[in-house]
């Protein structure tokens, strides 16, 4: 009755632009929200 | 330079592949314990990121039954919004039929992420109405024993990740799974006793909250508690980063989370990523809004190492060492 579904892991976009040396500003201006996260899903 | 976009996504990685309809379209998802609802693009979007990615398309399931009602919703900068429509969603051989899930119509900051939709497993939140999440649905259908589901977060790139529904195969953890109950039923939070280096708590003294997220990549904490294990791990800040000596890494205490009386140690080769010949702190900021209690976010990095498995029967959280 069990399920397994494979998962492939890609490139988090923080990889990607600690590789373009992009991240400026990354962490700071765009926090991961918890509290806008949960907030989210009422929206529907 | 094609900045901000990138800069407005939120941490992810692990993507697997779901169909809808009738007869199947296939998309690529985030599988996401930090949120509870499912949204793919729609061949009406006309969002640049939505020509990017696979979009549903209506008028070729014949499943497929439309709403009125608004999906609209709103990531730091990213948004979606469309419509809250039903169809048979299935996530290999489990089928959930009458699935509701948003159809997205606009798009704005998803143009170069590697997924075309998010899958929530989170619980259904109070305020949705008639969205209950795929994994209720998929439970209150009979179509799994057993209301779980786990994630095995393998260090390989391609391949090895797998997110098992409606039981555990033990041949992805080592050991007994030590069972935390979730702090607060409604999300898969769990309270931490503390977090300690070289023997000594370094943040969460008083006790805290993590909430176990498989759509966020790093270990994400309030500034003080970061700031103290950055200066710890002898990490610099350059350009709002913190990067360590690569040649430290083996010197390097583990960051020890302890919860429910047994620790869970992440090792300097997790919590540092070593990219481009640079060294990175897997530790980032959270910041947190006034009066909030302590909260960690413990995303990939803890989760490779530390099978989980999601129990909404009896809302609690299994950890053990991942093979």
């Amino acid at each position: 009755c069990m399920v397994i579904i494979p998962l492939r892991q890609m490139k988090t976009m923080r990889e990607t632009l600690r590789e373009r040396n992009l991240l400026t500003n990354f962490s700071e201006e765009h926090p991961y929200n918890l509290s806008q996260k949960a907030a989210n899903d009422q929206n529907i | 330079i094609y900045h901000h976009p990138l800069r407005s996504y939120k941490d992810f990685s692990y993507i697997g592949n779901i169909n809808i309809g009738t007869p199947p379209q296939e998309f690529q998802v985030l599988f996401d314990t930090g949120s509870s609802s499912l949204w793919v693009p729609s061949i009406y979007c006309q969002s640049s990121s939505c020509y990017k990615h696979n979009s549903f398309v209506p008028c070729n399931s014949s499943t497929f039954k439309a709403t009125n009602k608004i999906f609209d919703t709103n990531y730091t900068a990213t948004s979606i919004k469309g419509y809250l429509v039903y169809d048979t969603v299935r996530i290999g051989n489990l089928v959930s039929v009458a699935q509701p899930f948003g159809l997205s119509l606009k798009e704005f900051g998803f143009d170069d992420v590697p997924f075309d939709g998010i899958l929530g497993l989170g619980y259904p939140r109070r305020t949705v109405t008639g969205a209950n999440p795929i994994f209720d649905n998929l439970w209150k259908q009979g179509v799994i024993s057993e209301p779980v589901f786990a994630f095995y977060l393998s260090s390989q790139k391609e391949n090895g990740s797998v997110v098992m529904f409606g039981g555990v195969n033990r041949a992805y953890y080592k050991g007994e799974l030590n069972w935390v109950p979730v702090s607060q039923v409604g999300s898969w939070h769990i309270n931490i006793d503390s977090i300690s280096m070289n023997g000594t708590v370094v943040a969460c003294k008083r006790g805290c909250q993590a909430l176990l997220d498989t759509g966020t990549a790093f270990l994400r904490g309030p500034r003080g508690s970061v700031s103290k294990i950055q200066k710890l791990i002898h990490a610099r800040p350059i350009d709002r980063e913190h990067v360590v000596s690569c040649q430290a890494i083996g010197t390097l205490p583990p960051a020890v989370f302890t919860i429910n009386g047994i620790d869970y140690p992440v090792p300097a080769q997790a919590y540092i990523q070593s990219l481009s010949g640079y060294c990175f702190s897997n530790f980032l900021v959270r910041p947190q809004r006034v009066n909030e209690s302590e909260t960690w976010i413990l995303g990939e990095v803890f989760l490779r190492l530390y099978f989980s498995v999601f129990d909404r029967g009896n809302n609690r959280i299994g950890l053990a060492p991942a093979v």
